[in-house]
C-alpha cells in the first residue's frame, strides 16, 4: 500500500510543470523515507533528480518500495483538473501497480477529483551521482538568475561563468557581439538582491543557455536558487523546496576544443 | 568552439 498527501498539490504541479519540457517519462521510486526521481534528457546532457521527504507530507505511507513509471505528458494531463488550493493524493494499493491513483480535493471537501494514470514499465537507467563538495556555490534570486539566462541567451547559445572571491560573471560572444553581467557579493536584506558567494576555488565553466532556461522554469518553486560548481564537474542547479525536499539540475560542460 | 559533454561523462550508470 502506497499513499501520499500533499496539503499544497500546487508544489506538485510545479514540479511537473518545471521539468516537463525536460524529460519525457520518469520513474518516481517510492519508499518509507519519500519519493525520489532521476532522468536524464533525450541527449543525455542534463539530468533531475527530485528528493522529496516523507515528513513534508500530510500523511504518507510506504509499506514496501515501489516503482512508478510515468509519462510526464500525460502526468501534466492529469495534475492540469487540479485546482491550485487543492490538496494532492497519490495512492496504489498494488505491490506491482499498473496504475497510480490520483484524488483531488479543494479546501472545503465539497469537490473531489479522482483520476486513474496508466503506469509505464521504464527501464531504470539510474547514475550514481558522487556527493560532491563544490568549490564555487552561488546562491542568489532564482528570478535574477533566470532573468540573466534569457537576457545573454538573445546573444549567444553559450554562457560563461567565472566565480571569483567577491563576484560571478556571466560572459556571452556572439555573431552580434559580446558581453557580461558582473553580480557581486550582496548581503542586502531585499531577496532579489542578495548574493551569497561561498569560493574556496574560482572556476571557469561553460555552459548551454537552452538548459538553463530549461531549469529556470522551476522559479515558482523557490525564491532562491543555488548554482554549485567545480572544474571538470557538471554544474549542479538546486531549488529548495521548503519544508519538502529539492529540485536539483546537473549539466555537463562545454569543452572548448 | 566548444563541445557538449555528456553528464554520462561525469556520473556513472549504476
Amino acid at each position: 500500500m502506497f499513499e501520499a498527501k500533499l496539503q499544497q498539490g500546487v508544489i506538485f504541479k510545479k514540479i511537473v510543470d518545471a521539468i516537463k519540457d525536460l524529460v519525457k517519462s520518469v520513474n518516481i521510486d517510492a519508499s518509507t523515507s519519500g519519493l525520489s526521481m532521476q532522468a536524464m534528457d533525450s541527449a543525455h546532457v542534463a539530468l533531475v533528480s527530485l528528493k522529496l521527504n516523507e515528513n513534508g507530507f500530510k500523511d504518507y505511507r510506504c509499506d514496501r518500495p515501489i516503482t512508478l513509471g510515468l509519462s510526464i505528458e500525460n502526468l501534466s494531463k492529469i495534475l492540469k483538473c487540479a485546482g491550485n488550493d487543492d490538496t494532492i493524493t497519490l495512492q496504489t494499493d498494488e505491490e506491482e501497480p499498473s496504475s497510480l491513483k490520483f484524488f483531488f480535493e479543494n479546501q472545503q471537501a465539497s469537490k473531489i477529483s479522482e483520476f486513474s494514470l496508466n503506469l509505464m514499465s521504464l527501464d531504470s537507467e539510474s547514475l550514481g551521482i558522487p556527493d560532491t563538495d563544490y568549490s564555487s556555490v552561488i546562491q542568489m534570486s532564482s528570478a535574477e538568475f533566470s532573468r540573466i539566462c534569457k537576457e545573454l541567451s538573445s546573444i549567444s547559445e553559450t554562457v560563461e561563468i567565472e566565480t571569483s572571491k567577491e563576484s560571478v560573471k556571466f560572459s556571452v560572444q556572439g555573431d552580434i557581439g559580446a558581453g557580461s553581467i558582473t553580480v557581486k557579493n550582496n548581503q542586502s536584506d531585499k531577496d532579489v538582491d542578495r548574493v551569497d558567494l561561498q569560493i574556496d576555488q574560482p572556476v571557469k565553466l561553460t555552459f548551454a543557455l537552452r538548459y538553463l532556461n530549461m531549469f529556470n522554469k522551476a522559479v515558482s518553486l523557490s525564491s532562491t536558487v543555488s548554482l554549485n560548481m567545480s572544474e571538470e564537474n557538471p554544474l549542479m542547479v538546486e531549488y529548495k523546496i521548503d519544508d519538502l525536499g529539492s529540485l536539483r539540475f546537473y549539466l555537463a560542460p562545454k569543452i572548448s576544443d | 568552439k566548444s563541445t557538449q559533454k555528456n553528464i554520462t561523462n561525469y556520473f556513472q550508470k549504476q
